[in-house]
């Protein structure tokens, strides 16, 4: 078995110098990790799970990487490997954005965006890699379905300083401040996103397509109290019938508040807030006008 | 520009004006004049 | 001559510590003077533990009879009420910051701590004795400062208060003066049996020429989180836990007073004054928790008749 090992380890490496990761990966996973005869502690199992995990996602094969960082999930806990431990914690990030798991994809990349240290083993983490995984973070929160848990993670986002020098940042505060996007804006965006993200879904449509529409609608939501669907459909680019459908489906899963009267073919909007918040809210924002024309007033000598 | 800006300013007023609001401001009023009530 | 009080003269203070004048007058500090950066970095992390206690240590100088808080910071424990010297989770982060404070030109030393008692007022409870007995028999001189966040904001006001305990057995010549406080039913005993082996000190502010001009450019955004901001919304819960206390407050002095009525009750009880009677006491509270709620709806009424009744 020892030789098989190494025979296996070898054409591996082969592989990977020719780029050929699937093949690679293929190779080491018919490795027995388990084997009562070959004994390998706990770091090595862990080590050959991360290597395995990140050659399939080379190959952006997140099914097969996902089942060699299951396995690594039982070993890493009790690991003090730093170098393993991110790589492991990049790859689960990756494995979750592939999977367009994105809202959980974009917490995690949001941890390893926050890693303080410069050095870990022998692997020195640069900025460049950082502003990376906070990038990562903040396009999977966008790509994420609308509602409040999403709502939460862009506030964490959009108040951290960093994200304010991203290319990105100001489709981030547009989302953030649940203003409509509009179609340049979006093509925009488009252009940053990996394959993966711009894929088709059942519906025809791309998860870019549907995580804008459904922010749209949300931000309609803000802005008017009811609708009609062709107005509705008019506002988001697209058929009536699919804005209703892609409405309920929002109610249902209570990321959206409202009504909807299929008869009438009109959408009701409820507010969360308390009427008396959003007074607060109005006034804070009368004040702030006064002030700044107080402010204007006085920058003209008046 | 300044005019425009008061303008605007102006037209915002009143700051809010629902039946929603209004329930909920004169219940709130309404309580609070009860407990001061049963306070006394 | 107002940053004056920002220099650190290191040998006079030494001096001063020295002679060490605690261990002769257990009443010799009677003073706080707390600067303004302390006390809103105090607040906002009172604030910030919402119902949780947190704790956190303040660094300052003596001078005279005054204990001089120059500045604070918070430390990474919670639930200071449970458990005495809960700081000695920290002491690692104490030294380290310390020693890092020093190095960016922060000279003065600890000088006491700071906890919060989320909406049950400023004063030391049994384990808070303990732990501030044991930080001045060790640490001298030491504060111990109290802050209530959700009373705070109820009041409009910080509410605050800074002590010392007095040693072991000693015996005070008289009651200290303190201002009167509510304290809910669930902590009326520890508040009783501890009150007089500790003493508040009189507290002042003081701020530098750059913190009033900070201050002053802060101005514009006070005024409209004042008034877009409503007490009565943001307390509720405090509130009802309030009316909640004085419910079972209002029960109890029901209950004495039927005592008394039968000639029931006992003489130590009978000799008391009537303003201290439970009633008097009851009927006090009931008129500051219904001031602090019409105070809210009269900011609510002028917020209306300033936004709502103007119809161009």
């Amino acid at each position: 078995e020892e030789q098989v090992v190494v025979i296996r380890e070898k054409l591996a490496e082969l592989y990977e110098s020719e780029q050929q990761w699937s093949k690679a990966a293929q190779m080491l996973s018919g490795i027995d990790l388990d084997s009562g005869i070959r004994m390998l502690d706990d770091t090595n199992k862990l080590s050959k799970c991360v290597q395995i995990a990140r050659l399939y996602l080379e190959d952006d094969d997140a099914v097969n990487a996902e089942a060699f960082i299951n396995k690594a999930s039982f070993l890493v806990t009790n690991s003090n490997q730093e170098v393993l431990n991110l790589q492991y914690r990049v790859c689960y990030a990756r494995i979750l954005d592939l999977k367009r798991k994105f809202l959980e994809a974009a917490v995690r990349y949001y941890g390893i965006s926050q890693i303080e240290q410069r050095q870990i083993g022998d692997e020195e983490i640069d900025e460049n890699a950082l502003e990376q995984a906070l990038s990562a973070a903040v396009t999977c929160t966008i790509l994420a379905g609308a509602g409040p848990q999403r709502s939460r993670v862009l506030a964490t986002l959009y108040k951290d300083e960093r994200c304010s020098k991203l290319k990105i940042y100001p489709i981030l505060q547009k989302v953030y401040l649940e203003r409509i996007l509009r179609k340049p804006e979006i093509d925009a965006f488009a252009e940053e996103l990996k394959p993966h993200q711009k894929a088709l879904l059942p519906d025809k449509s791309t998860v870019l397509d549907r995580a804008m529409i459904e922010h749209n609608l949300l931000s309609a939501t803000r802005s008017t109290y009811f609708c009609s669907f062709d107005e509705l459909g008019t506002l988001l680019g697209i058929d009536p019938r699919k804005a209703e459908k892609i409405a309920s489906r929002m109610i249902c899963e209570d990321r959206m508040r409202g009504s909807i009267d299929q008869v009438e073919a009109v959408i009701h909007f409820e507010d969360d807030s308390e009427g008396l918040q959003q007074w607060d809210q109005q006034i804070a924002g009368l004040c702030q006008a006064v002030n700044d024309i107080l402010d204007s007033m006085s920058s003209k000598g008046i | 520009s300044l005019l425009r800006q008061v303008s605007s300013l102006v037209r915002r007023l009143p700051a809010m004006e629902s039946e929603k609001f209004q329930d909920e401001f004169l219940t709130e009023y309404n309580d609070t004049l009860l407990m001061t009530y049963l306070a006394v | 001559a107002m940053d004056e009080v920002y220099r650190f003269d290191e040998v006079a203070n030494a001096r001063a510590l020295q002679q060490k004048p605690w261990a002769n007058d257990p009443h010799h500090y009677r003073r706080v003077r707390i600067s303004a950066l302390a006390l809103l970095k105090m607040v906002v992390h009172a604030r910030s533990g919402g119902t949780i206690e947190i704790m956190g240590l303040m660094q300052g100088k003596v001078d005279g009879d005054t204990m001089v808080v120059m500045d604070a910071f918070a430390l990474p424990v919670e639930g200071t009420e449970t458990r005495v010297n809960a700081q000695a989770d920290a002491y690692e982060y104490m030294v380290d910051y310390s020693t890092i404070n020093k190095q960016a030109g922060r000279l003065e030393n600890v000088i006491g701590w700071y906890h919060s008692h989320p909406g049950y007022g400023c004063w030391l409870s049994g384990i808070d004795v303990s732990t501030q007995m044991l930080n001045q028999t060790y640490q001298e001189p030491f504060l111990a400062v109290v802050i209530d966040p959700t009373r705070t904001v109820s009041a409009g006001k910080v509410e605050i208060g800074a002590f010392r305990t007095y040693p072991k057995d000693y015996k005070p010549p008289d009651d200290p003066i303190s201002e009167y406080q509510t304290i809910p039913l669930n902590k009326i005993e520890d508040f009783g049996v501890h009150c007089k082996q500790y003493y508040p000190l009189d507290i002042t502010y003081f701020k530098s020429s750059l913190d009033s001009h900070l201050l002053d450019l802060l101005w514009n955004k006070y005024w409209v989180n004042t008034l877009s901001s409503s007490p009565l919304l943001g307390n509720r819960d405090y509130v009802a836990g309030q009316i909640f206390d004085l419910a079972d407050k209002l029960e109890q002095a029901e209950g004495q007073l039927a005592h008394s009525r039968f000639g029931m009750l006992m003489s130590s009880q009978r000799k008391k004054e009537p303003e201290d009677s439970p009633l008097a006491k009851v009927t006090r509270d009931s008129s500051k928790i219904t001031a602090e709620q019409v105070h809210g709806l009269m900011s609510q009424v002028i917020k209306d008749i300033l936004f709502n009744s103007v119809h161009p």
